[in-house]
């Protein structure tokens, strides 16, 4: 089963 | 001092009910540029980022730039209040902890003032880079939404490939499987009605149909929605809100582990 990704992982926190 | 007025109502209403399903609480950043929003869903899994430019209202003052924490429920309760075609005034004075919303019928004969508390909320803002995408789908917003809705009682995920043949949306789940294949249409005299397709590289990536879905409540904000996609990357789906700015919504994919 696929997992669900998140977004902290892609875009850097500011 | 903060004070918007928007002739236009009823795009509030829609904007809101966009968001509403997605996010609890959220901070309005309000400088001159305009009246923003950026906000994750409770699992930080998806993102909404709204922009109303302040040249799309018919009159707009902000003397300095902040946020106000509002819980999203509640200004939908608040814009309840409000008839369709009434005009909307936003307004703020520095230091208070309360926005007041302002009704306006068209012929003036009836004036609604709504006054709401203002929240401390704690937000993570992302940085989201502007990115090159490596395909990205122009569609109908209706046509999307209904895939959607029509998958959604199939699966729990959407896959969507983009190839030169066209965007396939597919599902499965325990009682079968289905996809929809759109093709490129851009012959059509109506532009709002065309599919366009620019694509660099082929893509490939799945998604949770319940948070796609939950993106289309902005339906009515637009006619047309863009589907930006590249592999291992965030989706953004966004619709544009005429002469004013848009509403953006992104999507982490689903991982192979």
């Amino acid at each position: 089963v696929p997992k669900q990704g998140s977004l902290a992982a892609f875009y850097t926190g500011n | 001092m903060f004070e918007l007025r928007l002739v236009q109502g009823s795009l509030l209403k829609r904007v809101i009910d966009a968001i509403k399903d997605l996010v609890n609480d959220a901070n309005f950043d309000c400088s001159s540029t305009g009246f923003s929003l950026q906000a994750m869903d409770s699992s930080h899994v998806a993102l909404v980022a709204l922009l109303l430019r302040s040249e799309g209202f018919e009159h707009f003052r902000c003397d300095r730039t902040f946020s106000m924490g509002m819980s999203i429920a509640n200004m939908a309760k608040m814009l309840k209040c409000a008839s369709n075609d009434d005009i909307i005034t936003i307004k703020a004075d520095d230091g208070t902890d309360t926005v007041t919303f302002m009704f306006e019928s068209p012929s003036q004969d009836k004036i609604s003032d709504i006054e709401m508390k203002l929240m401390d909320i704690d937000s993570d803002h992302l940085g989201i880079p502007d990115a090159e995408y490596e395909a990205i789908v122009r569609m109908p917003s209706t046509e999307f939404g209904s895939i959607c809705t029509s998958l959604s009682t199939i699966g729990d995920t959407v896959t969507i490939a983009v190839s030169k043949q066209g965007v396939t949306f597919s599902t499965k789940g325990d009682i079968g499987s289905g996809n929809i294949t759109c093709r490129q249409n851009s012959s059509t005299e109506k532009p709002e009605e065309a599919t366009i397709i620019e694509m660099k590289e082929p893509v490939v990536l799945t998604f949770a149909l319940k948070y796609i879905t939950t993106f289309t409540k902005a339906t009515s904000l637009s006619s047309q929605v863009t589907i930006s996609l590249s592999s291992d990357m965030p989706v953004v789906v966004e619709y544009k809100i005429a002469e004013m700015g848009h509403i953006r919504y992104y999507l982490a994919p689903k991982i192979e582990e």
